[in-house]
C-alpha cells in the first residue's frame, strides 16, 4: 500500500490515539 | 474407506505443502462433538499438550500416550445447557473456559485442574446475553454482553490456580460487538468487530475505545480473527460468514485488510479464496500466525497460506468435516491441525 491510499502513517499511532480519546 | 477419506488432497499445482495425518480420537461416549482446542496439562511435574473435546453437555481432556493413542483423562460434566464453543486461555496451563447457551451465549465457565490437590474443578465466570468472547494472554477473557440498552465490555483476569481477580471494564461501542483479536505485539490493544461491519480499537490497560472505522461495503459481515500491527499500520484477518456470495469477486473465505488508525483509512491486502474447480462457502473457521484453516459447505476443510495468498491443502468433502482448529503448538513442532468429522471422530493433522 502506498502511503497516498491511507494518509499520513504514525508509527505511535496507539500512543496519539489513547492520548486523544476521552478517558 | 476410513483411510481414503482421511488423505489430504493438495490442489494441482499450488505447492508442497502437505498435511500428514498424526492420529485420531473419538469419544465413544458421544456421538457429537461441538469443538475441540488444545490445552496445556501440567500434574505431577510433567507438562503435556492435550487435546480439549466438548459435546453439548461435558467437555473431556486428552492425554497423548503414544503414537495415535489417546487416554481421556477426565471429562467436566456442565448441566442442562448446552456447550456452545471452547474458550482457550492462550498460553495457560491447567486452565480452559467454556461458552454456554441455547441460541446465544448465556455462560461462561471456568474448567481447571489443580495440582496442589490433584483435582478437576469449574466455576463460573460470567453469565448473561454474551455476543462475543476470547481468551487473551496472561489469563485474562474478555467478552461483551447486552443488557436491554446498554453493552458492557468487560475483562476477568484469572490466577494460576484459576481465581478471578478484579476485572476491567471497556469503553462499549454503541454497535454490537461480534468478536475480538488480539493485536499481536501490543499487550494493551485489542480490536473487535462490530454488527454494522465496523472495527473497533480498545487500549486494555486504560478501557478507552481508541477508534471506531468502517471495514467497507466490499467486505460485509466481517468477524476478526487475527491483528497484528507493522509500520503503522493495522492489518487484520476477517471471514465473512454471513456475506453473500457475489458474482464478480466469488466468496473468499479470508481477507486480510490493512487500516491506517491514524486516518481510518483502509484497503483490502489480499484474499484468500478456493482455487479453481472447487465449490463451497466458508462455515467455520481459525487462524494462527499466517496459516487459515476453514470448514466449507461443501464438507471440504481448506488451508491457505495468508502470506503465499494461496491455498495449500484440501481435505476433502468426502470426510464430512464439521470444526477445523489449529492447535496449540511449540514454535519448534510446527503446526497441528485438529479437525471434526460429523461423526464424533477429530484428526490430528502435521502441517
Amino acid at each position: 500500500c502506498s502511503e497516498s491510499d491511507l494518509g499520513p502513517v504514525s508509527l505511535n499511532w496507539f500512543e496519539e490515539l489513547s492520548a486523544e480519546a476521552p478517558p | 474407506a476410513v483411510a481414503e477419506e482421511s488423505i489430504p488432497v493438495l490442489p494441482d499445482g499450488l505447492g508442497e505443502e502437505s498435511l500428514q495425518l498424526l492420529s485420531k480420537l473419538k469419544d465413544c461416549s458421544s456421538s457429537c462433538v461441538v469443538d475441540v482446542s488444545t490445552m496445556w496439562w501440567e500434574a505431577a511435574g510433567c507438562r503435556e499438550l492435550c487435546v480439549v473435546t466438548a459435546s453439548e453437555s461435558s467437555v473431556s481432556l486428552w492425554k497423548p500416550l503414544g503414537p495415535d493413542h489417546w487416554e481421556k483423562v477426565y471429562t467436566w460434566q456442565l448441566g442442562q445447557i448446552p456447550v456452545i464453543q471452547i474458550v482457550p486461555l492462550p498460553d495457560s496451563c491447567n486452565l480452559v473456559c467454556v461458552a454456554l447457551g441455547d441460541l446465544e451465549i448465556g455462560e461462561i465457565r471456568l474448567l481447571l485442574y489443580s495440582s496442589e490437590t490433584d483435582s478437576f474443578k469449574q466455576s463460573l465466570v460470567r453469565t448473561g446475553t454474551i455476543k462475543a468472547v476470547l481468551g487473551l494472554k496472561d489469563r485474562r477473557l474478555v467478552s461483551s454482553s447486552r443488557a436491554v440498552q446498554e453493552q458492557h465490555v468487560e475483562i476477568v483476569s484469572f490466577s494460576e490456580t484459576g481465581r478471578s481477580r478484579d476485572g476491567q471494564t471497556l469503553m462499549p461501542p454503541e454497535e454490537t460487538v461480534s468478536a475480538f483479536a488480539e493485536v499481536e505485539g501490543m499487550r494493551d490493544a485489542l480490536v473487535g468487530t462490530t454488527a454494522v461491519n465496523s472495527i473497533v480499537i480498545w487500549n486494555l490497560k486504560t478501557g478507552q475505545l481508541l477508534k471506531k472505522m468502517h471495514i467497507g461495503y466490499s467486505y460485509p459481515a466481517s468477524i476478526c480473527h487475527r491483528a497484528y500491527s507493522d509500520s503503522g499500520l493495522l492489518f487484520v484477518v476477517l471471514s465473512h460468514p454471513h456475506a453473500k456470495e457475489s458474482e464478480s469477486c466469488g466468496n473468499p473465505a479470508f481477507r486480510v485488510v490493512v487500516f491506517n488508525p491514524s486516518t481510518a483509512r483502509s484497503r483490502g491486502v489480499m484474499a484468500s479464496s478456493l482455487p479453481p474447480g472447487h465449490t463451497g462457502r466458508y462455515l467455520e473457521g481459525d487462524v494462527r500466525g499466517a496459516l487459515a484453516a476453514a470448514v466449507l459447505t461443501s464438507g471440504t476443510v481448506a488451508v491457505w497460506d495468508l502470506l503465499l495468498s494461496r491455498c495449500t491443502a484440501l481435505l476433502p468433502p468426502a470426510g464430512d468435516w464439521a470444526l477445523a482448529r489449529w492447535a496449540t503448538t511449540d514454535a519448534c513442532t510446527g503446526a497441528c491441525l485438529l479437525a471434526g468429522q460429523r461423526d464424533g471422530t477429530v484428526c490430528l493433522y502435521r502441517y
